[in-house]
Order: C-alpha cells, then sequence, then structure tokens
C-alpha cells in the first residue's frame, strides 16, 4: 500500500 | 528509532511474554479475557497487511518492524489457542461478558469517517487503531468483576499501558526532532488508550507500594 513515512511504527 | 520507541517496543514483547509465561506457569488462562487477546488479533492482522507488500530487507528499520510485526501476530494466535485449547477448562468465560462486536461496528464506522485518505488499506489502517484504542476493555472489566488480580496478570496490563504511554514520548520526540506532522489519528487514539489504563496504573501502583496483590475496587 502506499504508506509513505506515515506507517513505520508498529 | 529513538529510545522511547525502543523502550516502548521492548515492553510490548516483556507484555506478551508476562502473559504466555503466566499461562504456562499456572497452567491456567484464569482472569485472562479471550475477548481482549482476540481484539489484539484482528488489531494485527489488519494492520499488518503490508506484510505482503514491504521487502524485509529494504532498511534496517523495516527489518525489525517486519520481525516484530510477525511476532506480535504469532503471538497472539499462539494466545488464542492456549485458552481456546489446551487450557480452556480455566478460561473465566462466565465474567469474559464483553460485547465486542460493539467495540469492533464502532471502530468501522469511525475508521469510514475519519482516515488520512480515501483507500482502502487506509481505512482499514484506521479501523486497526481505533480497534486497538479500546481492545484493552474487555480484558480491564473482567479483571474488575473478578476483582483480586494475580501478580502476573497485573504485570502483563502495566506492561501495555507503558507500551502506550512510551509511544507517546515517542511522539512529542519525533514531533520536535523529525518535524513530524499530521499523525493526528494515531495520536488521537494512542492517547485515548493510554488514559484507558490510567485507572488501572493507579491501582497497580499503590499495590506495589503495599506490597500486595492488586485488588480493583
Amino acid at each position: 500500500p502506499s504508506v509513505g513515512d506515515n506507517k513505520d511504527e508498529l | 528509532m529513538n529510545i522511547f520507541r525502543l523502550a516502548a517496543d521492548v515492553l510490548h514483547v516483556v507484555s506478551i511474554f508476562l502473559l504466555l509465561l503466566k499461562i504456562k506457569t499456572s497452567h491456567s488462562c484464569a482472569g485472562i479475557s479471550l475477548k481482549t487477546q482476540f481484539l489484539y488479533m484482528i488489531v494485527f492482522s489488519t494492520r499488518y497487511l503490508d506484510l505482503f507488500f514491504t521487502k524485509p530487507w529494504h532498511s534496517a528499520l523495516t527489518f525489525y518492524n517486519t520481525i516484530m510485526k510477525i511476532l506480535f501476530l504469532s503471538s497472539s494466535a499462539y494466545t488464542i489457542y492456549l485458552i481456546r485449547n489446551r487450557y480452556k477448562h480455566t478460561y473465566d468465560k462466565v465474567h469474559d461478558t464483553f460485547r465486542i462486536h460493539y467495540l469492533i461496528a464502532g471502530s468501522a464506522v469511525l475508521a469510514l469517517v475519519f482516515h488520512i485518505r480515501l483507500t482502502p488499506f487506509e481505512i482499514i489502517w484506521a479501523f486497526s487503531v481505533f480497534l486497538e484504542a479500546v481492545a484493552i476493555m474487555p480484558q480491564l472489566l473482567l479483571l474488575q468483576e473478578t476483582g483480586q488480580v494475580e501478580n502476573i496478570t497485573s504485570h502483563y496490563i502495566f506492561c501495555l499501558g507503558s507500551y502506550r504511554a512510551l509511544y507517546i514520548c515517542n511522539w512529542i520526540w519525533r514531533y520536535f526532532m523529525e518535524h513530524r506532522r499530521n499523525q493526528w489519528l494515531a495520536w488521537a487514539c494512542g492517547t485515548v488508550q493510554t488514559l484507558l489504563y490510567a485507572d488501572f496504573f493507579y491501582y497497580y501502583i499503590l499495590s506495589q507500594r503495599q506490597g500486595k496483590k492488586l485488588r480493583l475496587p
């Protein structure tokens, strides 16, 4: 998915 | 990666370890809410869909995240297996009565209304964030119903709550050091989730000071 830097956490 | 984030993740792993240790050593899952574990399973499996799309070796952080995601998914599945199969007879079904379908439906509606972008993955991600915020509620209700809490169970919830509190420190850090903005959804839900533990924290610290078992009023 187009996660970008927004989903770098758990 | 900063020290708060790392400490938070370590506490999350410790909490899972404590939960499994409690079940294994006492040969019982008394006081453990199957419903909360089930909600975590939904949270992890909806949030970590990117496991199918992300290359683990893309960067050190991706590799770390991938290992953690697999660990969270497999440990919650294993916990559910233990409660539903091996230690089924010790499961406190009578008190574990929280109506989780309201939580699931509520999170789904909220995700449809509030999301970062109108794409299936973003909506599913938002759903997992909303659901995680309230997933501990059946566990807290179960403890309140039964009153007396085993030490190791209270440590489990304390670690889980501290993990969320440290994530808030991590966000404050990243806000100032990495100028990371526009994370309102995760911030809001993370704060609500941490607040849910506040009451529990109070009684936990009280019981630790007095060197007694935790008793919830």
